[in-house]
């Protein structure tokens, strides 16, 4: 997964990452790990989607407010309807 | 803000909730209060009441679960999930669960349940995530003293009337409605017109409000604290009334308008607001504008217009021969007083940007100070 130039991510920011994104915006589950995936453009689309709806900048890449932001504690209701 | 895909929404208007189990965090009374000022806080702006029932089913069901509990939305230990609550509908739809692993509390440390509640509740009656950040419906938990996030935006206030309408304007006992925007100012401490909505002791603080605001002066710091009322008492309305400390029972009432309300340390106790006529007050007293308590005679005294009522709090009665004439009683004290304070053998009373300190032995206004002269201005 490319970070253009963002942070080395290590593989609990990933995984932290595709939870994130399975639970509250229904990403598609995968059988291979997030970080392992060649092609990236679903999972940047899907980082844009959650940036925009949680007001932070729409970089598409895991930068260190979104990460910020994913750690910190939520209502369990996903963000996009079902 | 937004509603959930189909726009559910309960097709009446008056809701039953039902508190099924309780988290060992805190006191049951504390979780029914929480709860039920979670409810208050959508039912102050929309025709909706709710009523509460101890067994059966009700439309809310409310309760607390750890890890898989009977959904397809388990939680997830401490932290991230904190809850979730299905939209309006019949069966689980309209239930709320807390995650009982959490540390629910009352105040800023933990995770505070009102805060949670009034969220959770807010997806109950229909309201789905809002992106906006100041609004309640945001799905990040946050809870700051220094913010208002804790009160309805006017975006969380339009979304939910978007489903129910607001309340009837011809409702006497309307509170008005809080809202961060517009903001507005902030009260500067050393502003020499500085006035008080009304002051208290707590605990062995001095608190001043103001507007939205609150000083907050103890012993060990000089240097009072600026807070927002919210951020202590979520429920409570800005621009009080009055204020008085009964420390003999350890609670703060607060009034406001024709309501008052009981806390006890940052708990707003169950069962209020209540009428202040139910103190004793005829029914052409509309409003109290200031209030102290004396605790050597156990006794609080009620300033309203040019008179003033004294209320036992042993017999919590009103006294025979009440209300009498301010300037009998407090010569120098002129009617229509902001606020009282009983300290150092004392009666301060403040009005407007000027205080007068008033000793009961000697029945005479003893010195003249700006009223923020406690803020060290």
């Amino acid at each position: 997964y490319p970070l253009h130039g963002a942070v080395r991510q290590d593989h609990s920011t990933m995984d932290l990452a595709q939870q994130y994104l399975e639970k509250y915006y229904n990403f598609r589950k995968n059988e291979k790990q997030f970080y392992k995936r060649k092609d990236s453009s679903s999972v940047v689309k899907k980082i844009q989607e959650m940036q925009k709806f949680l007001g932070l900048e729409i970089t598409g890449e895991l930068d260190s407010n979104t990460v910020e932001l994913m750690h910190k504690p939520r209502c369990g209701v996903p963000d996009v309807g079902g | 803000f937004s509603t959930f895909p189909g726009s559910p929404k309960w097709r009446k208007n008056h809701i039953s909730y039902r508190i099924v189990n309780y988290t060992l965090d805190l006191p049951k009374e504390s979780v029914d209060s929480a709860i039920e000022r979670a409810l208050k806080v959508w039912e102050e702006v929309t025709p909706l009441t709710f009523s509460r029932i101890s067994e059966g089913e009700a439309d809310i069901m409310i309760s607390f679960a750890v890890g898989e509990h009977g959904d397809f939305y388990p939680f997830d230990g401490v932290g991230q999930s904190l809850a979730h609550a299905y939209p309006p509908g019949p069966g689980f739809y309209g239930d709320a669960h807390f995650d009982d692993d959490e540390k629910w509390s009352l105040g800023p440390s933990g995770t505070n349940l009102f805060l949670v509640a009034a969220h959770e509740l807010g997806h109950s009656l229909g309201l789905f995530h809002s992106n906006n950040k100041e609004s309640l419906m945001y799905p990040v938990y946050r809870f700051s003293t220094s913010q208002a996030n804790i009160r309805l935006s006017q975006d969380d206030i339009e979304g939910i009337q978007s489903l129910y309408g607001a309340r009837p304007s011809s409702d006497a006992t309307v509170v008005p409605v809080p809202s961060i925007s517009p903001k507005p100012e902030t009260p500067v401490k050393c502003d020499p017109a500085l006035s008080f909505d009304a002051v208290t002791m707590l605990r062995g603080e001095f608190l001043f409000f103001k507007d939205r605001h609150f000083w907050r002066r103890t012993q060990w710091n000089p240097e009072p604290e600026f807070h927002l009322i919210s951020a202590f008492w979520p429920s409570l309305p800005s621009g009080l009334d009055a204020a008085y400390e009964a420390n003999n029972k350890d609670r703060v009432l607060i009034f406001k308008g024709s309501q008052f309300w009981a806390v006890r340390g940052n708990e707003v106790q169950a069962g209020y607001p209540k009428g202040i006529h139910t103190l004793g007050f005829p029914p052409t007293v509309k409003k109290i504008d200031a209030a102290v308590f004396e605790k050597e005679k156990k006794k609080t005294y009620f300033f309203v217009g040019d008179k003033y009522w004294r209320f036992d709090e042993t017999r919590q009665l009103m006294d025979k021969g009440f209300p009498r004439l301010i300037t009998d009683d407090f010569p120098g004290i002129e009617p229509q007083v902001d606020a009282v304070l009983h300290a150092f053998g004392f009666f301060y009373f403040f009005r407007g940007s000027s205080q007068f300190e008033f000793d009961p032995n000697a029945r005479t206004v003893t010195h003249t100070l700006k009223s923020n002269s406690w803020l060290l201005c």
